[in-house]
């Protein structure tokens, strides 16, 4: 069978974007000593079939925008991270214990489908 | 306008990072020359962490993923004046371990003392540092507690110049059976007799002394569970 075109632009592919993650946003300024912030980055955009080859896709990602292309009731396949890197928190607890703690998968490295 | 996430979500991310709730604290503790460094040369080289071992601190030389800060919560007892020594300042030092889960692993804990500026040091051998474990929970109280097994000093070089001992096996203990966590008794002896001059700056000393010292425990723990023994070999 034919597969459909896809209709995702190039600014609505599967991409990495910036995330800056602010604690004083949160209210955790007055318990988090360091980092202030960090950048978390996150992952959206489409993943069309037709790319789905050259958006650092896995194997289930191609299958399932196959699946998707011949029967539209299958969802597309998600743009998730495929990437992450840690970072570390320094903060203080109830007790006034302060705790130096890393924290795997916390920033956004790179995306995929 | 920012919203603000719902308790549920906050509770589920507080205890992730292993906290039970928002912590509220009046004011931050210091943070150690240990800790600030560590997270400063990650803030330098953000990238540099993520081909590392994530349970391998090389600033201390040991495996773990947690550092804790563990501020003192004794007290000051009132010093006793012996025949040839007498006492500039003796103190009972307490550290809760209950922050220390079930399956971690201790690999550090070092006792940090700071002493002010310009103590200890330019005295010389004027005044005495002993350190001791205190044995049984029940000399808790006014009464000053009969030490148990005296500590040799370990000074190591430190960026502040701060005493440090090496209380791992006596925090394993503590950990293991926290019923005989009963603090450690500090005390700085001044030697020798002194006229009354000599005697008047030494007490001023000693108040000083008291004013500015400053215990800690810095206590190191490895999850077995966050951290495969086999980690930094794959990496």
């Amino acid at each position: 069978a034919a597969i459909p075109v896809p209709k995702a632009s190039c600014k609505n592919l599967c991409h990495r974007h910036q995330l800056f993650i602010n604690f004083r946003d949160l209210g955790w300024h007055k318990w988090i000593i360091a980092p202030k912030g960090f950048m978390a980055n996150y992952c959206h955009g489409e993943c069309p079939f037709s790319l789905t080859t050259s958006l650092n896709s896995s194997n289930y990602a191609f299958m399932q925008a196959l699946m998707n292309a011949v029967d539209p009731e299958i969802p597309q396949a998600v743009c998730v991270p495929t990437k992450l890197s840690p970072i570390s928190m320094l903060y203080q607890d109830n007790d006034d214990n302060v705790i130096l703690r890393h924290y795997e998968d916390m920033v956004v490295d790179e995306c995929g489908c | 306008a920012l919203g603000q996430p719902s308790q549920c979500q906050e509770h589920v991310f507080l205890q992730f990072l292993g906290l039970d709730k928002v912590p509220s604290p009046p004011k931050f503790q210091p943070v150690p020359y240990i800790l600030r460094k560590i997270i400063q040369d990650q803030a330098a080289a953000p990238s540099a962490g993520v081909s590392e071992d994530l349970c391998y601190l090389k600033e201390l030389g040991v495996r773990g993923n947690v550092l804790r800060l563990l501020p003192d919560q004794g007290f000051f007892l009132n010093s006793k004046k012996h025949s040839q020594t007498s006492s500039c300042l003796q103190k009972l030092l307490y550290f809760n371990l209950s922050a220390v889960k079930e399956k971690d692993q201790l690999t550090i804990a070092q006792l940090g003392l700071d002493l002010g500026p310009s103590t200890y040091y330019d005295l010389g051998p004027e005044l005495e540092l002993a350190l001791s474990l205190v044995q049984k929970a029940s000399v808790w109280g006014k009464s000053i507690p009969k030490p148990g097994k005296l500590f040799a000093l370990q000074s190591v070089p430190w960026p502040q110049g701060a005493l440090r001992f090496n209380l791992l096996d006596v925090a394993k203990d503590w950990y293991i059976n926290p019923q005989k966590n009963a603090g450690l008794f500090l005390e700085i002896l001044v030697k020798g007799d002194r006229d009354v001059e000599v005697n008047f700056q030494l007490e001023d000393t000693c108040a000083k002394l008291r004013r500015s010292l400053h215990a800690s425990l810095l206590v190191v723990t490895l999850n077995p569970e966050q951290c495969h023994p086999s980690s930094r070999k794959r990496r």
